[in-house]
Formats: structure tokens, C-alpha cells, sequence
């Protein structure tokens, strides 16, 4: 473990508790997009199938179930809470999402460490850890105006996975037989799609002024 | 597992 991973798994941490924080604070998830949120439930239930036989430490377990839990209970939230699903823009939020978890599926089929069905499941949910953020950004920018809890989470969520790069370049040059090439990769993909994002966010902070993505 | 194949990371 390393200050840029810990940091990173600590903002992925506090982004999900923004999330959490707005959907029950004002009871409406306005701004979020549905179909991004179960991309995440798919990412981390593809991911964390070794939570039970692998051991690798308490914080790990726990991170592990804290994303597990909190990814499905906003999902049921924004399903099936009636006061927090009323607020969904599901006309906004129409991204085609099955597309992308085919395509991931099919490359982890092509490009993984190890043809075996947890490699392969593990090199799936990295793909679509990747692009899984694309229906939220999608969304943002038809909905025009961004409220500042959402604008916070979306930031956040960019900003961990860059933190995971730093991480794998310190493991790079301080572990000899550290390879995280699929990881890498895709985490560049991940992060770059937010560039745009953190441009506009940062205008909003550096004037002071709402959030605004041009649509 | 080795260090490079097992997953440690979230």
C-alpha cells in the first residue's frame, strides 16, 4: 500500500459518500445517471468475486464490501425509492449502456492475463470500470446545469482513478515483477474521458460560478 | 498467488 493508493481508494471512498450524501439529503438523484451507477454495481461485483476465497487483508475485505453494498443500494434506491426515483432523468439518462458492457466483455475475452474465468471477469470489470463513467458525463452535459453535490461526486470519482496511475508508476519503479498493463491502460482511458469534466470544473471553481458544461 | 497475478488492489 501506497500514499497514492490509499488516497485514491480514500477519494473513491468520499465519492461515493457525496452520492450517498445527495440522494439523501434532497431525496432526489436528479443529475445522476442510472445506467452508470449499475455499470459500477457490475464493475465491482465482477471484481470482488474473490472477496471470499482470497484473503488479502481487513481494509481490502471491508473496501470491498462497502462498495459491493453502497453501488446496489443506490442502485435500488434510484429503481425503487419512491420519492428518489421520481427525480430520475430518465429521459436524459438514454445512453445505450448494453453496448458497453458486450464490447468490454468480448475484449476481456481477447485481452487478459490469463484465459481463465476469473482473469477474464477481473479484465472485464477494468474495461468497464473505464468507460462506465461515459452514460454519467453523457448526462451532465444534456442537463446543462449542475448541481454542486453532483459536480462534487463526478470529480471526485475522476480524480481517484488518476491517483491509481501515480500509484502504479510508485509499484513500478519499487517492486521489480510489478506488471498492471490492463489496469494501466484502461486507467488512462478512464481518466482521460474526465479531461473535459476537470476543465469545466475547474473554471467553475477558479470564477467562482455554477458549474456549466456546454451541451 | 505471485505478486504480479494476484490482485491486491480494489
Amino acid at each position: 500500500m501506497n500514499v497514492f493508493r490509499l488516497t485514491g481508494d480514500m477519494t473513491h471512498l468520499a465519492s461515493i459518500l457525496v452520492l450517498l450524501l445527495k440522494i439523501y439529503a434532497t431525496k432526489s438523484c436528479s443529475g445522476i445517471s442510472l445506467k452508470t451507477q449499475e455499470l459500477y454495481a457490475l464493475v465491482f461485483l465482477a471484481r470482488y468475486l474473490n472477496l471470499f476465497t482470497d484473503f488479502i487483508s481487513v481494509y481490502n475485505t471491508v473496501m470491498k464490501l462497502v462498495f459491493i453494498g453502497s453501488s446496489l443500494a443506490i442502485v435500488w434506491c434510484m429503481r425503487m425509492h419512491k420519492m428518489v426515483k421520481r427525480s430520475y432523468d430518465q429521459e436524459l439518462d438514454t445512453f445505450r449502456h448494453y453496448f458497453l458492457i458486450a464490447g468490454c466483455f468480448l475484449l476481456a475475452l481477447l485481452v487478459n492475463e490469463k484465459f481463465m474465468f476469473p482473469e477474464v471477469l477481473w479484465a472485464f470489470s477494468i474495461y468497464l470500470e473505464a468507460v462506465s463513467t461515459i452514460p454519467q458525463l453523457v448526462l451532465l452535459q444534456r442537463s446543462g446545469n449542475v448541481d454542486n453535490l453532483t459536480g462534487q461526486y463526478v470529480f471526485l470519482l475522476g480524480a481517484y482513478r488518476a491517483l491509481y496511475i501515480l500509484n502504479w508508476i510508485y509499484r513500478y519503479f519499487t517492486e521489480p515483477h510489478f506488471s498492471r498493463w490492463i489496469a494501466c491502460v484502461a486507467g488512462l482511458v478512464q481518466t482521460a474521458l474526465y479531461a473535459d469534466f476537470f476543465y469545466y470544473y475547474f473554471l467553475s471553481w477558479k470564477n467562482n460560478a455554477k458549474l456549466q458544461l456546454p451541451s | 498467488g505471485s505478486g504480479s497475478m494476484e490482485h491486491d488492489e480494489l
